[in-house]
C-alpha cells in the first residue's frame, strides 16, 4: 500500500463474478480486470492526471481558499473498455453481449 | 451450410476464452456452465462468437447483443415441430439480423440405390430402383400469440434442397423474426417438412435447432446498463424500510429487471433534489414533504412490498381512492414495466 501513489491514478482492481454472486448465469468471462481509480486531484495538478479546465479552475479556488467548502476535483475514470459477457438469460438461453465502460483504461481529475 | 464442429475442435476456443481478461475459464468449463444440453451445436456457437469477439474485439454481427434460443421439440401430427421463445428480447434491442440453424438430414435414397445398384451394375432393373431426385425440404414458420393454443400465422415458408450428407444449414429468418416481433408474436414454430409420412425419430438433441438474433441494444450505453440484465437480485428487497432486515434478503435471488429502479424513483422523489446546495440539505431531510403538492402528502410511509401490492390492488379496485386513480390498462403498463 505503501507504494502507492498519492497522485490520481488507476490502480488494479481485479473483479470475480462469483464474488458478487453473479456467477451463476455468468458463463464467461469468470473475472476480469475492472481497475479503479484513486488518489489526489491537488493543486497544481500534472497533466498527467489529465484535468478538465473546470477542474484545473476548481483547483486554483480550492487552494486559494477564498470560497469555502470547496473539495478537490474528483479522480474519476476517463478512458473506459467494453466487455463481452457470455450469459444465460431467464430462460437460460446464451446471450451475448457487450458492455460499455466495464473497465477503466486511464484516470482522470475532473 | 457449415459443418457441426465436435468439441475436439475447442482448442481454438480455449485460446481465445483464455485470454487475458479471463485466465480461469477452459471452454470445457464454460460449456459446463451452460448447462446439461451443452454439448450442441448453439453453444459451441455462442462460444465461438464470444472467442471471436475476444479475439478481434470487433462487435458481433455490427451490434452489441447476441441472443441465442433453443428449440423445444414436440411432435404434432406425427411430426417434430421445433417452438421458440424468443419474449426474452428486450424492446431495446434493434434486430439487425436473425438466422434459423438446423441440421439437414441426407436424403434416404442415395442409400437404397447404394444397395442395390452396385457401381457398375447398371442394368435395367437397377435403374428401375432408383426412386429419381429426393424430395424438397420445406421449412415453414408459424408464429403464436402467448394466448391461443391454434397453430398460429404462417410466417414464412422455404423449401431447401437437402444437401448429399448431413450439414449444418442457416437460413436468413431475419425479416420473419422482424415481423413476428412487431406483432407481438413472439412464439415461433419452426417445421422442417419433408413430405414424408413417417418422419423417423427425431434427431438427437446435439442435432436441435436454434435461432440467433444479432442486434444492438440501444440502451446498452444507458447508465448502469449491466444491472439490467446481470444484477438479477434484487437491490431493494422487500424488508428494505423494515427494522432488521438484511440487505440483499429477497426470497427470489434472480427477479425481473423490473425491480431495477433506482432508489429516488422508488421513492417517488423528484431525481436531482439531493444536488442543492449544502445547507440546504439539512432543511430538506426535515422538510422533504413540502416539496411535494398536495396529493403526494396524502401517501403514507413506505410498506413492505407484499403490503404495497395488495395497496395497489385496492386502489386499483377501488374507485374512490384519493392517492393515485389510473385506469386499468395504465396499471397494468405500469406493473410490467
Amino acid at each position: 500500500q505503501w507504494d502507492e501513489p498519492r497522485v490520481c491514478s488507476r490502480r488494479y482492481l481485479k473483479v470475480d463474478f462469483a464474488d458478487i454472486g453473479w456467477n451463476e448465469w455468468i458463463i464467461s468471462p469468470k473475472s476480469f480486470d475492472a481497475y479503479y481509480c484513486a488518489g489526489a486531484c491537488e493543486f497544481p495538478m500534472p497533466k498527467i492526471v489529465r484535468p478538465s479546465n473546470h477542474a484545473t479552475i476548481q483547483s486554483i479556488v480550492r487552494a486559494v481558499g477564498i470560497v469555502p467548502g470547496i473539495p478537490e476535483p474528483c479522480c474519476v475514470p476517463d478512458k473506459m473498455n467494453s466487455l463481452g459477457v457470455l450469459f444465460l438469460d431467464e430462460n437460460r438461453n446464451a446471450v451475448l453481449k457487450v458492455y460499455p465502460n466495464m473497465s477503466v483504461e486511464t484516470c482522470a481529475c475532473r | 451450410g457449415h459443418r457441426g464442429p465436435s468439441w475436439s475442435s475447442l482448442p481454438s476456443a480455449a485460446a481465445g476464452l483464455q485470454g487475458d481478461r479471463d485466465s480461469q475459464q477452459s471452454p470445457g468449463d464454460a460449456a459446463a456452465a451452460l448447462g446439461p444440453g451443452a454439448q450442441d451445436m448453439v453453444a459451441i456457437h455462442m462460444l465461438r462468437l464470444y472467442e471471436k469477439y475476444n479475439r478481434r474485439g470487433a462487435p458481433p454481427g455490427g451490434g452489441n447483443t447476441v441472443r441465442s434460443f433453443r428449440a423445444r421439440l414436440e411432435m404434432i401430427d406425427q411430426k417434430p415441430v421445433y417452438f421458440f421463445n424468443l419474449t426474452s428480447m428486450q424492446d431495446s434491442e434493434m434486430i439487425l439480423t436473425a438466422a434459423f440453424h438446423f441440421y439437414s438430414e441426407p436424403p434416404r435414397w442415395p442409400r437404397a440405390r447404394e444397395v442395390f445398384c452396385k457401381p457398375r451394375a447398371k442394368n435395367a432393373s437397377c435403374r428401375l430402383l432408383t426412386p429419381g431426385l429426393p424430395a424438397r425440404l420445406h421449412l415453414i414458420f408459424r408464429s403464436l400469440s402467448q394466448n391461443t393454443a391454434t397453430q398460429g400465422l404462417l410466417r414464412g415458408a422455404m423449401a431447401l434442397t437437402p444437401p448429399p450428407r448431413g450439414l449444418w444449414q442457416a437460413k436468413d429468418i431475419s425479416s420473419i423474426i422482424k415481423a413476428a416481433r412487431r406483432d407481438g408474436e413472439l412464439l415461433l414454430s419452426a417445421q422442417l417438412d419433408t413430405g414424408e409420412k413417417d418422419p423417423g425419430v427425431p434427431r438427437p438433441s446435439s442435432h436441435m435447432p436454434y435461432i440467433l438474433v444479432y442486434a444492438n441494444d440501444l440502451a446498452i450505453s444507458e447508465p448502469n446498463s449491466v444491472a439490467v440484465s446481470l444484477q438479477r437480485y434484487d437491490p431493494f428487497p422487500a424488508g428494505d424500510f423494515e427494522p432488521g432486515a438484511a440487505p440483499n434478503s429477497s426470497a427470489d435471488p434472480r427477479v425481473r429487471r423490473a425491480a431495477q429502479v433506482s432508489k429516488p424513483l422508488q421513492d417517488n422523489e423528484l431525481p436531482g433534489l439531493d444536488e442543492r446546495p449544502a445547507p440546504a440539505l439539512h432543511a430538506q431531510n426535515f422538510h422533504k414533504h413540502e416539496f411535494w403538492s398536495s396529493p403526494f402528502r396524502a401517501l403514507k410511509p413506505r410498506t413492505g412490498r407484499k403490503d404495497r401490492k395488495k395497496k395497489d390492488q385496492d386502489t386499483f379496485t377501488a374507485a374512490s381512492s384519493q392517492v393515485l386513480d389510473f385506469d386499468e390498462k395504465t396499471m397494468q403498463k405500469a406493473r410490467r414495466r
